[in-house]
């Protein structure tokens, strides 16, 4: 449908796809927002660069409104922490381990990550820090077996929650995603209804890769929310927008630094508010 | 090669007479749209296509046979320009000790890198190596290099937690003069562009180490910040040269010709693994093309 004139004019259009194809949303995205603003608005009302600005804000909130189910409670609740190397899983699961131990909530954290140097180590550091119990296996044994244990320890044991740590690793490669597929499995073989969560963890400075990200990792496992860390940086984190457009997978929470306390709940506001200063 | 790539783009302008501003939009529209949606930076890519543009709608291409051709020609010649045409390499006649000093954002593969290019240097050069664990701030950092020296079977500075990054960088560099090695190799924690005491930290440690390459490790994944990120590193520390990781990925890399056009520093080697014997000369030609899709 070709409208003549009712559009943005060309300077005001270019504009705002610097702006937003700058925060990593990605030209799709980008233009089918622009698009969208064209088609919600009045001719008078395109002139004016505060109403677009509002109705830009308005669909992209639309787009990333959906807030995930909170964790359900089981003894214990199990959640899979999975993503590309350097993501940011581990330091999340230790954030998240501080955050549930300072409610009160017995956590015990698996050391899944059998394969790449001090990974074990760096996880039971975090499980000093957070005060909470850490469950590895041998070194070099098969993660899937020592997220089984984990899991069989954390019902015998009778924990709250048991987050598990998995080596990073790229979409692409096959045998990798089929690895994490099976660890999967078996976490559901040592209590059927389990994993309760499955969260992706994703690096805001991460560009359009960050889509065929979720898609992958998706085809593996059920992913069922996003961590978006990192968002300390100057990187606006638009890939979340990208996501949520194609895939509709809801953003959990934000990393904010390297700190035990720097995690946040997702906030949509927030996060729309910020790509625009 | 490059130019093979070009078969849409070179179908939107064949069979014209002359490159016109008319039958090019939509092949320049085709380039600038595969060069966003591989992560190239927005307005890399608009002087990207204003310097292709300008050079179809030129004299080079009046009265030509095979405008398309031609046109096709001139973004692969563009592209060549900015990523370079040959493979840049680390100067190993240089009077030793070779320092190497490792920077970037976190969890870019700086420490993983450190390994590889110890593991290369003592493998495919004979050299002696010092890795030197200057990351005082990551849980386990040291101990990760620690092990990866073991798997190479190079020499690890015994960097101990507390200890000030100055003191590490002065008696690391004091220990490979004692011990005559060839090359010391500085693993550095990953850190924000923007942190301003986390960067005086770095820039304090290039004072004292002296480098002979200070290298910015950046992950091929990196989207539009990667201009920030290079820009930043090469303001306040100086970048003599990169390294791109994770190009087992499928990642299209953009972020390389951002690095390129902003620094104008060399990309030397690309991680292609989460071994240590993932490490590769850096092919600017095959990068293009990845970039262009
Ligand atoms: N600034 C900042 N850094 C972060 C954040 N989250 C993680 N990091 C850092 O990112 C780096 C990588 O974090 P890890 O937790 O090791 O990432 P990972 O996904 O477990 O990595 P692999 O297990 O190697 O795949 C570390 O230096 C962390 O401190 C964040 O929200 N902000
Ligand atoms: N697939 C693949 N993984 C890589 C490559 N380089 C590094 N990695 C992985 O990326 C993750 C992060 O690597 P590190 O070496 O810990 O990164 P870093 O820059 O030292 O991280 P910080 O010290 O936290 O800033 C690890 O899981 C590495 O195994 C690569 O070229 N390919
Ligand atoms: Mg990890
Ligand atoms: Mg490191």
């Amino acid at each position: 449908l070709l409208r003549s004139g009712n559009g943005l004019d060309a300077d005001t259009r270019e504009e705002l796809e610097a702006l937003l194809i700058t925060s990593d949303l990605g030209l799709q995205t980008t233009q089918s927002l622009l698009d969208a603003v064209e088609k919600n608005l009045s001719k008078e009302e395109l002139k004016n660069p505060r109403l677009i600005k509002e109705r830009l804000k308005t669909q992209m909130l639309e787009l990333i409104r959906t807030t995930p189910a909170p964790w359900p409670e089981a003894t214990p609740t199990v959640v899979m922490v999975v993503g590309v190397n350097g993501a940011g899983k581990t330091t999340t699961i230790g954030k998240l381990a501080a955050r549930y131990a300072q409610r009160g909530k017995k956590v015990l954290l698996a050391a899944g990550d059998t394969f790449r140097a001090a990974a074990v180590e760096q996880l039971e550091i975090w499980g000093e820090r957070a005060h909470v119990d850490v469950m590895k296996g041998d070194e070099g044994s098969d993660p899937a077996s020592v997220i089984f244990s984990a899991v069989e320890k954390a019902k015998n044991e009778r924990y709250d929650l048991l987050l598990c740590d998995t080596a990073g690793r790229l979409q692409n490669k096959v045998n990798l995603m089929n690895e994490l597929s099976k660890v999967h499995r078996v976490i559901g073989k040592a209590m059927p209804s389990a994993p309760h969560e499955v969260l992706l963890v994703l690096d805001a400075t991460t560009g359009q890769n960050a889509v065929s990200q979720a898609q992958k990792f998706s085809e593996a496992v059920p992913v069922q929310s996003l961590a978006l860390t990192k968002l300390d940086g100057s990187a606006k984190g638009g890939i979340i927008l990208a996501i949520s457009d194609q895939l509709d997978l809801p953003v959990r929470l934000v990393g904010l630094g390297e700190g035990i306390d720097d995690l946040r709940d997702f906030d949509p506001h927030n996060f729309v508010h910020s790509l625009f200063e | 090669n490059l130019e093979d790539r070009f078969g849409d783009i070179l179908k939107k302008v064949r069979g014209q007479g002359t490159l016109s501003e008319a039958n090019i939009k939509d092949a320049l529209r085709e380039v600038r749209l595969s060069l966003l949606e591989a992560d190239v930076h927005f307005s890399v890519v608009k002087s990207f296509i204003a310097e292709v543009k300008e050079r179809a709608l030129g004299n080079e291409v009046l009265a030509s046979l095979s405008p398309g051709q031609d046109f096709v020609r001139i973004v692969a010649d563009e592209l060549t320009k900015v990523m370079g045409s040959a493979a840049a390499e680390i100067d190993l006649r240089a009077k030793p000790p070779l320092k190497i000093l490792l920077m970037g954002l976190q969890g870019a593969g700086k420490t993983t890198t450190a390994g590889k290019l110890a593991r290369l240097l003592k493998e495919k050069h004979q050299k002696e190596v010092l890795l030197v664990p200057a990351d005082l701030q990551r849980p386990a950092a040291i101990h990760q290099l620690q092990t990866l020296a073991r798997q190479v079977g190079v020499d690890a500075f015994d960097t101990q937690v507390g200890m000030p990054v100055s003191k590490v960088c002065q008696q690391a560099l004091a220990q490979v003069d004692r011990r005559g090695q060839d090359v010391a190799i500085f693993d550095t924690a990953g850190r924000l562009a923007i942190d301003l005491e986390l960067m005086e930290e770095l820039r304090e440690a290039k004072q004292l180490i002296e480098p002979t390459y200070t290298l910015l490790v950046v992950d091929a994944m990196t989207g539009q910040d990667a201009v920030n990120v290079a820009a930043e590193f090469k303001a306040q520390v100086g970048i003599d040269g990169v390294i791109l990781t994770k190009l087992d990925g499928d990642a299209r890399g953009g972020a390389a010709l951002s690095v390129r056009q902003v620094t104008g520093a060399p990309i030397y080697f690309t991680g292609t693994g989460e071994k240590l014997d993932g490490l590769e000369l850096f092919h600017p030609e095959r990068v293009a093309q990845r970039i262009l899709g």
